[in-house]
């Protein structure tokens, strides 16, 4: 592991006197294979790498009996802050209902995890409305309704119109009559070069104004992590993050890729298909499971 | 890179990043790239135009290791088993939609089975993709066992004498022992009721997935066996350069991608292309 790796790079440099940016290059270099290996973007990698590098050949390390061990220490330190704190709430506004969407690539967990949330906004005392604002999957709908009825929570799917915009237009006014707090309006899944389908996310938006947009993106996503985040965050703004399918063993360094380029906070993390799998994010246990 | 016109480390760092970038990995990148080095002094390569050739060729060449043959998908037998497998979201109920219109349209006889007996809809979804390419779709009530559908499936195929069968499968991550000891229960029945039986085990892979892609093809390939991946949503902006070490380490072959969301975005694996794209 990388400890080990980095104990026997420092046992080398011991004869070298005072370590320096040129010797610790092998070091850091060890560091870079790491995050690369984990899957965190190559450019968010430079720029780590460049983070840790003056603490890196600063006294702690040199004074270190344990300098490969010292070095691991900061880069999870390090990882730890750029992940960010733990802020797993979704801001409630004073005037209900606070309206959240979720967006992302297709199949990244936004249907499962719609109804997760609104699971947990139903047991914080925020009564949900599901809205069914997918119209192109097959059995998208009859998926949120499902999951709905399972939950008892009420699920809206259009009153007639197979519209999106509109869908989720007259959710409103449905949230309002059922006396519900809070509004879950899970989308269809869509490519961020998709123009037409961008569009219409922006479209809902300036229709119905959400609180809180949340951006669904699987945990094991590679290199590509970095374009899909940033071109949704640049065509709607996303006020937080969702990662799914962390109980699988993807190293998950696309938290730090999406955290990186979006600065947005990572609210959440799937870690299972049953809807109480669904848990606060926590930076620390993300950091040392990215460094593997 | 090109633009540059050097030969120097710069230029051979830059192609490494194109790689890595693609999702070839850290570790098959920079092997990549030392060959590079080494072929460059030995054939005396000047432009780095001639160097970007030869590197591409020499990644169709690990593609190509694998028997051109392996790269398709040929219904060899009657009824031909095909049961596909793969992580949860990554595309297989949409592949089997696509696969079974394809084989309609050649006019072959096809019979799909909703092996998804878990996912919300998952019965449902396969069950309009059915209608859309006129193929009968198998089903128990959701929640039912799955190897109970596949057992009525394969009879169903024997005895109305379908051309092509394809089993649709719940999205499974690889870490989950009893999830693929339940696939690998699928696969015994379907061997167990048509002897050859499946033929082809086609595992559905998202391009858009880093470096994990390759435990999960390793685990796939250790429970039931791969014979190809399906890769998905190469539409998007991802590479898909993992399966380059898939191919390599585990001669896996790719046989099909997926470019998209409607009943035609499926096309047979083309080495060249994929190569081209990947220095797009
Ligand atoms: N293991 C695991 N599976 C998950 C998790 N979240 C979602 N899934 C599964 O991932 C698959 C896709 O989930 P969906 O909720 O349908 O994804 P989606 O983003 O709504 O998909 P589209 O609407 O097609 O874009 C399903 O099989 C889910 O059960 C998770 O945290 N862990
Ligand atoms: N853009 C694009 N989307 C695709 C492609 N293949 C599948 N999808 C989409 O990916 C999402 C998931 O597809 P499914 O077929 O439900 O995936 P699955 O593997 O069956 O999912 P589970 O059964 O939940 O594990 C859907 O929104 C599909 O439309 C593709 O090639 N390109
Ligand atoms: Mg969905
Ligand atoms: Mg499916």
């Amino acid at each position: 592991n990388l400890t080990n790796k980095l104990e026997t790079i420092f046992k080398k440099l011991r004869g070298y006197g005072k370590l320096n940016e040129d010797n610790i290059k092998d070091a850091l270099r060890e560091v870079r294979i790491a995050l690369l290996e984990a899957d965190v973007n190559l450019n968010v990698v430079k720029e780590f790498i460049e983070k840790i590098k003056v603490r890196a050949v600063g006294q702690e390390v040199m004074s270190s009996l344990t300098p490969g061990q010292q070095v691991v220490k900061i880069v999870n330190e390090e990882l730890t802050t750029m992940l960010g704190g733990t802020n797993s709430s979704i801001a409630l506004v004073s005037k209900p209902p606070t309206i959240i969407m979720m967006v992302g690539l297709q199949g990244s967990g936004k249907t499962t995890t719609s109804a997760k949330l609104a699971r947990r906004l139903l047991k914080e005392g925020q009564l949900p409305l599901l809205v069914a604002a997918d119209v192109y999957r097959p059995a998208a709908i009859e998926q949120l309704n499902i999951l709905g009825k399972e939950l008892a929570i009420p699920v809206f799917n259009g009153n007639g119109t197979n519209n999106p915009v509109d869908i989720c237009k007259r959710s409103l006014a449905e949230a309002s009559e059922k006396g519900c707090r809070s509004i879950v309006i899970d989308t269809a899944g869509r490519l961020h070069i998709d123009e037409e389908l961008m569009q219409e996310l922006k479209n809902i938006k300036s229709e119905i104004k959400p609180h809180e947009i949340l951006f669904v993106a699987d945990a094991m996503t590679g290199q590509d992590a970095v374009n899909v985040a940033k071109t949704f965050n640049e065509h709607i703004g996303i006020d937080g993050i969702v990662l799914t399918k962390m109980d699988g063993d993807a190293r998950g360094g696309a938290a730090l890729s999406i955290r990186s380029v979006t600065g947005k906070p990572i609210k959440f993390i799937g870690i299972g298909e049953k809807l109480d799998q669904f848990e606060s994010f926590y930076p620390d246990r993300v950091a040392s499971r990215i460094l593997g | 890179i090109i633009g540059r016109g050097k030969i120097d480390e710069d230029f051979f760092e830059g192609l490494e990043e194109l790689l890595i970038t693609a999702d070839v990995g850290v570790h098959s990148a920079s092997r990549i790239i030392s060959g590079l080095r080494e072929d460059v002094k030995k054939n005396k390569l000047k432009e780095p135009k001639d160097v970007e050739q030869y590197l591409k060729s020499e990644i169709l060449k690990i593609i190509k290791s694998l028997q051109p043959s392996a790269f398709s998908l040929q219904p060899k037998s009657n009824p031909f088993v095909i049961m596909v497998i793969g992580v949860n979201g990554s595309g297989k109920t949409t592949t089997i939609g696509k696969l079974a219109s394809r084989y309609m349209k050649e006019g072959k006889k096809v019979l799909l089975a909703a092996g998804d007996t878990f996912r919300a809809a998952a019965i449902e979804q396969l069950e309009i993709w059915g209608k859309r390419s006129g193929c009968t779709v198998i089903k128990h009530q959701s929640g039912a066992d799955p190897s109970a559908v596949i057992y009525d499936a394969v009879q169903s195929a024997k005895a109305r004498e379908y051309d092509i069968l394809i089993a649709d499968t719940a999205g499974r991550l690889h870490t989950k022992v009893n999830l693929m000891e339940e696939m690998k229960k699928i696969k015994r029945i379907m061997g167990r009721e048509l002897q050859g039986a499946p033929h082809e085990i086609l595992m559905v892979l998202d391009a858009t997935t880093g470096q994990n892609a390759v435990s999960q093809a390793r685990l796939f390939n250790e429970a039931v066996g791969i014979t190809g991946i399906a890769l998905t949503k190469l539409d998007g902006t991802a590479k898909g350069g993992v399966v380059i070490n898939i191919i390599d380490e585990l001669k896996i072959p790719v046989k099909l991608i997926g470019v998209g969301e409607g009943v035609d975005d499926l096309r047979e694996f083309e080495p060249e292309a994929f190569v081209e794209a990947l220095f797009d």
